[in-house]
């Protein structure tokens, strides 16, 4: 399912996002 | 879920730059240096949010965002 597949893809980026912020926040990576 | 909160808005904050209220596009390209995420991805990450698709992310649409994201994944 290409719908399931983009729905997966744009969890992963948005994983990347805020996981970035937290290090950011932090200062950790 | 007072520290998810806290932090909710802390990341809106560094977002919105201007204080507006809203994030938008541009906001989002201009993480680009402090991120490490391409451009393209940035864009992905406010389609993704921008849930309305106005494009404008209010904090509702970026809280909603960032519940789903704390809510499967082990927070530290």
């Amino acid at each position: 399912d290409p719908n399931m597949k983009a729905g997966a893809a744009n969890e992963g980026v948005l994983a990347s996002f805020f996981n970035s912020l937290l290090s950011k926040k932090t200062g950790s990576p | 879920q007072n520290t998810i909160q806290e932090k909710t808005h802390e990341f809106f904050q560094m977002c919105d730059i201007k204080d507006k209220g809203y994030i938008t596009r541009q906001d989002m390209q201009r993480l680009n240096g402090e991120l490490p995420l391409s451009p393209e991805e940035l864009e992905r990450v406010f389609d993704t949010l921008d849930s309305d698709a106005n494009g404008y992310l209010t904090f509702e649409e970026f809280s909603l965002g960032f519940s789903s994201f704390v809510s499967g994944q082990t927070f530290p």
